[in-house]
């Protein structure tokens, strides 16, 4: 058991500097900002307590507590992609976890995304945001059906409008 | 593997049968005004995955049963109290309530097509009945509620740790979570 | 102290209706949505739980737990409109109260901040959607200046572009 | 009346004297990039307001006086673990850990300049002391905390209730509050 949970962590601990690396670089950051998971007693790991650090690009580290909206949701979908690596689940559902991104954020995940998508890694979307959603393969539009009193939904290919 | 459509049945705000497709897209957006039922599609995804009923914003399995609307009408008086009276908007509202209340489903489902990595097409559905109990089918055959989730296992589809399930409002306590919550959420997974 | 509450209650009682339809009301639904405050206890008001009801057009009376993210913002905000009518303070400031709101929801809440901004409601919104901020009076723009690690702000006023 | 304009001093992100002019404008909108200071802006409307620092996402008043990078910096090693080293590029940072420290300020207030009805200009400050405690000046003249909250409630400004003040993340529940919060919410303002 312990064996079990110190795999699961080591990997955790490996790919979630490069995970949130991948969603905070930009051209003023080519590095990126940097995370790490500590785990506070190392005797019984399972029973202790395991701590995420994400520090923003040029941020001092500070508590988690202390990032601003936006930061949290970047350092929440970094942890979540790397736990994720370790035991993949066949898809992933994510309902509106860009509400708190501003514009270059929301292209950093659509990005991540685009570029994770794959046979292991699907990703169903929930958003309001273009910049997000344009990024599809498929588009599934919900609507409010008045005169039934029910939701509709309507499949849309958006792969027959892209460039390959 | 991955999900290729969702089939759901007098599901929350989804009054017959309604189907998601999702095809072979393995980057799949739901898009749609306020209200409109994204965030209950994604309440169907994890009800046929088997999550409990309490994560779904229902306190009972029956919430989650379609409901039109009621022959009451809820109006506003001038003092601010509410009576409650006729709708003349429903078809068939001449009838008394309780004509009225059986026209609303009794029963619902959701059935998810998941294709695996070999190329196989797995049925998953799980329903549920008039008397407000879950029914689980694999390839249209009544299973157990475990042989269902170990089906699900099979595929690396681990429910009791809804690692891959972000609900609307929940992605930010990821990041601020407690220590034990994290030690908890990787030993679900290892 | 009943008289109070109960005056407080009564005329808050009396503007939550118009105000939730203000912000829900469009060409299909002229009319927008329905919302009322119920008192449970009426021999001890200021003992008893005060409930609050909002139903979006068309849609039946439910606990207000069911509502959608972006009904609930809407229905939340016109409480606290209502609230505010009754005890004026000189000004609100809202922080991201759009996350969940779609582009309409947006333009409602622009327009009804628009048409109630004045003096003995100044308005100090925070926002990342284009849609709500576009149709203030000023703007201040906050950055991240990058060598002084510090916040930095601009102030920009709007009306000098706007038709009057 | 209205809120023309606030002087922030070393609160929060900003560092050193920064002035958010509003001026005579009836509907201000705050806007930038994620993390760039704009929810730390409501911070100093609330703090000077004499709001509690708990609701202000700080367990102490300390955490709200502007702190830069400290010569510590965070290394991450191959293994995943942490080395704490010397940052280079801080001006200074050649100096001990210790003359570093006593180079992030001790102390921060806010000032707003609120114009009332009759279009006189009230300052307000609210400072925290090296001693790490709050002091509050009017026009400029030291006041007790109970003076300081009486001329904000002369203006209507009622803080203990906090009903004008919504925060990041919270306007869902004001909606979804239960009856008991409601009612303190309505009975704080009669
Ligand atoms: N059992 C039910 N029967 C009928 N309608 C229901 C039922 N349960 C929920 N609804 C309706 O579904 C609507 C909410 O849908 P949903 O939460 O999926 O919206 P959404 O598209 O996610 O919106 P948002 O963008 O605001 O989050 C509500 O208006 C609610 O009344
Ligand atoms: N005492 C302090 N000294 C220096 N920086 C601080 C201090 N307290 C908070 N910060 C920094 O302020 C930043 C957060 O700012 P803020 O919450 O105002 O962002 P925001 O503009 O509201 O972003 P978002 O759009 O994501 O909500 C964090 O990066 C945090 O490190
Ligand atoms: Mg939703
Ligand atoms: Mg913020």
């Amino acid at each position: 058991r312990l064996d079990l949970f110190q795999r699961a962590f080591n990997h955790i601990s490996e790919i979630i500097g490069s995970t949130y690396k991948d969603l905070t670089k930009s051209p003023q950051f080519p590095l990126g900002g940097q995370a790490y998971l500590d785990m506070e007693d190392s005797t019984e790991p399972y029973n202790a307590g395991l701590k995420y650090h994400a520090m923003p690009p040029l941020k001092r580290f500070r508590d988690m507590e202390h990032l601003s909206g936006g930061e949290k949701t970047i350092a929440a979908l970094a942890l979540l992609f790397a736990i994720h690596s370790y035991q993949p689940s066949p898809f992933f559902v994510l309902d509106e976890v860009d509400a708190a991104l501003d514009n270059v954020n929301v292209g950093r995940v659509a990005r991540y995304v685009r570029e994770h998508a794959s046979p292991g890694m699907q990703f169903i979307v929930i958003s309001l945001k273009a910049g997000l959603f344009q990024e599809s393969e498929t588009l599934v539009g919900v609507m409010r059906d008045q005169s039934n009193m029910s939701s509709r939904v309507v499949s849309l290919d958006l792969r027959k409008y892209q460039p390959s | 593997g991955k999900l290729v459509q969702l089939e759901v049945f007098n599901f929350k705000s989804y009054r017959g049968k309604h189907v998601l497709l999702f095809g072979d897209s393995y980057f799949t957006s739901i898009i749609g005004p306020n209200g409109s039922g994204k965030s209950n599609s994604m309440d169907a995804i994890s009800f046929v995955l088997g999550v409990k009923s309490a994560h779904l914003r229902s306190t009972h399995l029956r919430d989650l049963i379609y409901r039109g609307r009621v022959i009451k009408n809820n109006t506003i008086n001038a003092d601010g109290t509410v009576t409650e009276t006729n709708d003349g908007a429903d078809a068939g509202s001449q009838e008394n309530g309780s004509q009225r209340r059986d026209r609303d489903p009794q029963h619902a489902y959701v059935k998810a097509i998941f294709e695996d990595d070999a190329e196989q097409k797995h049925e998953w559905q799980r329903s549920i009945t008039s008397a407000g109990q879950s029914e689980y089918r694999i390839n249209n055959r009544t299973v157990t509620q475990k042989a269902y989730n170990d089906a699900l296992e099979e595929q690396s589809i681990l429910v009791k740790a809804r690692n891959f399930l972000v609900f609307q409002g929940d992605v930010e306590a990821v990041a601020t979570q407690g220590a034990k919550d994290l030690t908890r959420m990787i030993e679900q997974i290892s």
